[in-house]
């Protein structure tokens, strides 16, 4: 389903060229559930920006679902990341002026659903997550974790075919990050392909297999019970 | 040096009150290094902001070196947190326009202290953290752990009595979260009373000892050792 080759990333600041990512070859087969981790600053967001169509490499080929993603324009790619893609930020990026329900509905007001289902199913994707109390709430008046919760419920609602998480239970205690890691892993066992950047082994293990990245580059990959 | 006596703070979220914090008694000791631990949405961050006189609570006292915190104007209330207390935030709040460096001489320069100087220090403290490459970054120009470590270094410039850390490695891989909380112990160890939320249970051992918060009150209390 995605297939990389030579993907390099290389950021410019001032006159220093920084090379996030370096010559990145990877193949994700429809249904994999892959574990991407490393240090920080070794480009596991930006490898996840690329092939979650949120950023362009800069050299390389990317090609999703058997299509060459490189040659479409900024509104093609839009297209693609909205039907297509699910995507948790390190850093979530919920809408300030929305509610937690309202940023959940947010994908499904794009996808033309009506409001009577969207109301709905927002409210279920918002209970799953143990967050019935807080769905009024805008986001500077969740917590951490709670922000962290609705950008999965966000993420999910449109039942994409691919799931691209970004650290998705930094902001967890053990109780509700692995309430979050059941989702996942129902999704998964649904056929979705989900990809998870993680710094915890508790949840890469729960991968088929895992991709070590080091300095831009992918260092090593080992099966997801190795680690 | 920190007492609190019957501290409570309540939101208001519509015509709902938010009981985000219930009667929390508490002593800090200078020197003590305490953790804090709960399930999202307990009331961690609360607690912290009001300790370190971010927020104001809305019943009770809270007393700090001596001096009765509750009363104090607004100003008054800033300079006692420019001048004691060092914060890093749960999500940085890293000034945008500001390289790593420059949110890193902050402190620094609200306490008047000379450029050169500033300079020099700010250099070190961004070598400490390994970010010598990313001085001239922005804080979008940085990955999220990267951020989380210049928050860590603005923190700790100023050397300040009370150091407040709301999840400080929830971003970082295991070696570079080592070298923070090293660095935490090492100041710990030179007299800092140090305050430190956290998920991870390996971060709260290394405290004397442990608050357990559930829905916004002091559920347990452990050794650091017991956890
Ligand atoms: N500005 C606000 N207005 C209303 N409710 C708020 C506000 N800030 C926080 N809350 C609520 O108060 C409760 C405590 O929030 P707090 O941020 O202290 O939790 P926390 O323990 O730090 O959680 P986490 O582990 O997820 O970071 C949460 O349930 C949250 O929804
Ligand atoms: N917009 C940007 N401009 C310049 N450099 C950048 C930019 N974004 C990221 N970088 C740099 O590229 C490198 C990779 O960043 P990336 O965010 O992918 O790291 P990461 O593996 O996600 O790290 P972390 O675990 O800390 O989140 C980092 O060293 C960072 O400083
Ligand atoms: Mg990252
Ligand atoms: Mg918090």
């Amino acid at each position: 389903m995605i297939h990389l080759a030579g993907i390099c990333r290389t950021y410019q600041v001032g006159d220093q060229p920084v090379r996030a990512l370096v010559d990145v070859d990877e193949e994700i087969r429809e249904g994999e559930h892959v574990a991407i981790m490393g240090p920080s600053g070794s480009g596991k967001s930006t490898l996840l920006n690329v092939i979650g169509c949120l950023d362009r490499p800069t050299a390389g080929s990317y090609t999703l679902g058997g299509r060459e993603v490189g040659g479409l324009d900024d509104s093609a790619l839009t297209q693609v990341r909205r039907h297509e893609i699910g995507f948790v930020f390190q850093f979530f990026h919920l809408i300030p002026r929305l509610s937690a329900a309202e940023n959940v509905e947010l994908p499904m007001v794009f996808a033309g659903v009506p409001r009577r289902e969207r109301r709905q199913r927002a409210a279920a994707a918002i209970a799953a997550v143990g967050l019935e109390e807080r769905a009024a709430h805008l986001p500077e008046q969740l917590s951490g974790g709670e922000r962290q919760r609705v950008a999965m419920a966000r993420a999910t609602i449109m039942r994409p075919a691919l799931l691209l998480a970004d650290e998705p239970t930094g902001n967890l205690d053990s109780k509700s990050g692995n309430a979050v890691l059941e989702m996942l892993d129902e999704l998964s066992d649904n056929g979705l392909t989900l990809l998870v950047v993680t710094h915890n082994p508790k949840v890469a293990q729960r991968a088929d297999r895992i991709l070590f990245l080091v300095d831009g580059r992918i260092a090593k990959r080992v099966a997801g019970d190795q680690v």
